[in-house]
């Protein structure tokens, strides 16, 4: 069996036609796939520093990019995200692709200075995007 | 919680629709579109009105409520895990008129006793008041020779002219709280929540009262520093502290966060912890029932 096993060690492991770029590029995301991004802001581009003592920086960050079509398995889409992808590509374009939207948040934790002078300190609910979903 | 909370928000469509627009500070709203019970944060979004005129705190009051923030939050503004998770909400109110009514004297070091007057508009009727806290500090920075003891002796008093009851005479509610003030302690917080809590809770929105500060000197002292008089007339007439529960969606509610996880124990010593202070429990408890409802 010696032959055998020499003759399989030579054979190349992907077809001749297929080079290796093309072979890996199947198992690459897309490149600008549904996740999440970072927007820092500073309440004085806002012009509230004047009432808003604290955080001095503040990063919402928001949601985008292409949503897969086969959403379930990464982004905990339900299987209408599927069947509204299959929509768009086979029945009607004008019904539009899951859109790439925020799926969970957190809090913000904010030290105002209110119209009569006193000082709030305030948790707001949903004032970060911590995860992407394709809905 | 947030996908339902979510679908809740799309299924209810045009609702939705208008509370996500307070964000949209491109183009500016007429009034007829604003949604009435944003709170104060989204209302400053939506007017734009920022920059509207604001009477400026008291800077050491400032520098207190920064300290306070920097051990609750990071620099992002994430809240830490390690305060109280019962409140999300703490305010604080510098008095609006003080007048000394009597010197102080030097040698027991009573202070000047102080007339104060807190405005509280600024308490939401969504906001349950679970503790209340007056805060001392010194005109300049002093520090003690040894550890100090002193009584406070508040008298809460009916605002000079109340409109429901224009004859009623002054009623006042006398309260003493003791306490020390150790070497080079910059704030003392006296806990009044007990005369505070009916005040707050019948919706008053300003608070009257007489506040006297008595301190004499640790006798164990050598007689020597006893004879040097205890300048306490430094003290700083105090402001007012409010640690609430804001119940209203915006706010956030830690003990609802999928974050902030209680192990069994502790929840029963919570539970037990919350009987200490009736407020919580109820304010808890009121809450809770409403929520697992929804």
């Amino acid at each position: 069996g010696q032959e055998t096993i020499g003759l399989e060690l030579h054979k190349p492991l992907v077809p001749a036609s297929l080079n290796l770029s093309e072979y890996f590029k199947q198992f690459l995301f897309p490149q600008n796939e549904c996740e999440l991004h970072d927007f820092r802001l500073s309440f004085s581009q806002l012009k509230w520093d004047n009432w808003i003592v604290a955080p001095h920086r503040y990063n919402p960050r928001y949601c985008k990019g292409d949503c897969p079509r086969a959403g379930g398995h990464r982004y905990g889409s339900p299987v209408h995200t599927m069947v509204q992808n299959i929509i768009h590509e086979k029945l009607d374009s004008s019904v539009p692709r899951p859109s790439c939207v925020p799926a969970k948040y957190s809090p913000l934790s904010v030290l105002a200075i209110e119209p009569d002078g006193s000082i709030a300190y305030k948790e707001y609910e949903d004032m970060i995007a911590t995860k992407c979903t394709c809905r | 919680s947030q996908a339902s909370r979510g679908e809740v928000e799309i299924a209810a469509g045009t609702e939705w629709e208008s509370e996500a627009v307070p964000w949209s500070l491109v183009k500016p709203l007429d009034k007829k579109d604003r949604p009435g019970s944003l709170p104060p944060l989204f209302k400053v979004l939506y007017d734009g009105q920022g920059g509207a005129p604001r009477l400026q705190p008291d800077s050491r009051a400032l520098r207190y409520m920064k300290r306070l923030y920097k051990s609750y939050a990071t620099k992002e503004g994430i809240p830490k895990s390690n305060r109280n998770p019962l409140y999300n909400t703490v305010r604080l109110f510098t008095s609006c008129a003080q007048h000394k009514r009597a010197p102080g004297d030097q040698v027991t070091g009573t202070i000047a006793s102080v007339d104060l007057l807190f405005h509280l508009d600024r308490v939401t009727a969504l906001e349950r008041l679970l503790k209340s806290v007056l805060l001392f500090t010194f005109s300049n920075s002093i520090s003690f020779h040894s550890a100090v003891k002193c009584m406070c002796n508040l008298v809460m008093k009916e605002p000079a002219f109340s409109s429901r009851n224009p004859h009623r005479a002054q009623s006042s509610l006398t309260f003493n709280s003791q306490f020390e003030i150790t070497k080079k302690q910059k704030w003392i917080e006296v806990d009044v929540t007990a005369p505070f809590q009916p005040l707050v809770a019948s919706d008053k929105r300003s608070i009257h009262m007489l506040v006297n500060l008595t301190c004499v000197k640790d006798q164990l002292q050598p007689p020597s520093a006893r004879d040097r008089p205890l300048n306490v007339t430094l003290l700083v007439p105090p402001s007012l502290l409010l640690y609430l529960n804001d119940t209203s969606a915006q706010a956030h509610h830690r003990w609802y966060s999928p974050h902030y996880k209680r192990r069994p124990s502790q929840s029963a010593g919570h539970k037990r912890g919350l009987s200490a202070c009736p407020q919580g429990e109820k304010s808890a408890e009121g809450v809770r029932p409403s929520r697992r409802r929804r």
